[in-house]
């Protein structure tokens, strides 16, 4: 997987 | 969350903090530099666009609200308040050459071709280079005061241990985020030698400075 879809960091 | 996030956050914090109070308190911004300061607010304002459509957690709107406040204050102190003492001269690095290649490359390489994703990727290419103009100022001076490089060096760990939370998370949450992470590693790479000066001079007791 390339990265998580939502942005959970800042 | 886990704790080298938690700290890495921490640190971002306490850096930005660092420089409002030294900005307000000496009432001086000499030796910093008021590009690097410009880049952060753009690096804040592109990436929390969605500040007010996605909300993810108390912790997180909050933190984001006061990165934005505090990078829009400091850039207000440093060409406003304060501009007197605003060391211009010193202060000569082209960002252009920082904003153009990052903007075309948040184009080309990105997660998903839409507005705020691409403004989000931006955001993680411009934050990795965004302290250069500080670096090359410093290197111009020759020297740095002491809680200037208090300052870079929170602000350069914040990120290296944003490296070990992504080691965390993609072992334990399958999280992995190939963009942030060589980002993260170009910025960490971009602080070694002023590590290594930090290390060795700041924390004997000596005032940092660089062979000019």
């Amino acid at each position: 997987v390339l990265h998580s879809a939502s942005h959970d960091e800042l | 969350m886990n704790i080298f996030r938690f700290l890495g956050d921490i640190s971002h914090l306490s850096a930005i903090i660092i420089l409002l109070l030294k900005i307000w308190k000496s009432r001086s911004c000499a030796g910093i530099s008021g590009k690097s300061q410009l880049l952060f607010a753009i690096v804040f304002t592109t990436r929390y666009l969605d500040l007010f459509t996605n909300f993810i957690s108390f912790y997180n709107t909050s933190m984001k609200v006061v990165y934005v406040a505090s990078s829009y204050a400091t850039v207000w102190m440093i060409y406003s308040k304060f501009k007197a003492t605003y060391d211009g001269n010193h202060d000569t690095f082209r960002v252009e050459f920082l904003i153009v290649p990052t903007a075309i490359l948040s184009f080309l390489v990105n997660h998903d071709f839409t507005p705020l994703e691409i403004l989000w990727t931006f955001s993680i290419y411009l934050e990795s280079v965004a302290i250069l103009p500080q670096l090359f100022m410093v290197s111009k001076t020759g020297e740095a005061e002491t809680i200037t490089s208090h300052y870079l060096f929170a602000l350069g760990i914040y990120r290296t241990l944003y490296l070990f939370n992504w080691i965390w998370r993609y072992q334990f949450e399958e999280f992995f985020d190939l963009i942030a992470i060589v980002a993260g590693l170009v910025q960490t790479v971009l602080y070694c030698d002023f590590f290594y000066l930090y290390i060795t001079k700041v924390l004997k007791g000596k005032k940092l400075s660089l062979p000019a």
